[in-house]
């Protein structure tokens, strides 16, 4: 454990309390790519199996029951209790054109052919691309609540902090995953353009519009 | 060989 490892899961942890938070309090969740929230939903589902088999530390496992937690709740709350302020008319990413080649990546470029490991491998690459499904209604509605926009913030910044972990790992532990720092990149790169104009726009407290 | 390493990470 070092500090960009802590400071990356705490961030991944205020994004999923903020976007929470977010729905809770306005009761609405507007804006918010119900797609997005299920696909990181399979992503723990999937990745956190180990739960069942394997225990690392408290600290783990108390995070990891967390996350899958938040990310059922988030999908109960846009799909059932909120479902009435679902935006489901501009979320029309078709998450099978994700789903489909990261299972087939998975099955193709793992570190061991077996179930469970598969499963990770899946998930990983699955968490890469996850966001999407949000970064393009966002692009399709032209504008994000500015909540929304810390969310995606903290996010993406959980990414970063990762890649600087593995960086801080390589170095000190002589530790690599090329599978997982290859889809962080990717991930982390996907957030760039979103990163410009957060920095560019809503730090200077305007809200998030992208020009027609 | 990294894979069976614990996968510690989140």
């Amino acid at each position: 454990m070092n500090i960009f490892r802590l400071t990356g899961d705490l961030s991944h942890l205020a994004a999923i309390i903020i976007l929470l938070l977010k729905i809770w309090k306005s009761r609405s969740c507007a804006g918010i790519s119900g797609k997005s929230q299920i696909l990181f939903a399979i992503v723990f589902t999937t990745r956190y199996l180990d739960l069942l088999s394997t225990f690392i530390s408290l600290y783990n496992s108390c995070m990891k029951v967390i996350y899958i937690g938040c990310a059922y709740a988030t999908v109960y709350m846009i799909y059932m209790k909120f479902r009435a302020t679902y935006d489901g008319n501009h979320d029309s990413f078709r998450v099978e054109f994700l789903v489909v080649p990261v299972g087939g990546l998975a099955v193709l470029i793992n570190h061991d052919f077996s179930f469970m490991e598969i499963l990770w491998t899946f998930s990983i690459y699955l968490e890469s691309v996850a966001i999407l499904p949000q970064l393009f209604m966002i692009s399709k509605t032209g504008e994000a609540e500015t909540i929304t926009t810390h969310y995606l913030f903290c996010l993406g910044l959980y990414r970063a902090l990762y890649i600087f972990n593995w960086v801080w790992r390589f170095y000190f532990e002589g530790f690599f995953d090329l599978i997982a720092i290859v889809a962080g990149v990717v991930q982390t790169i996907l957030y760039c353009d979103f990163f410009y104009l957060y920095v560019t726009k809503v730090l200077k407290g305007k809200k998030l519009s992208l020009p027609a | 060989h990294q894979e069976s390493k614990e996968k510690d990470e989140l």
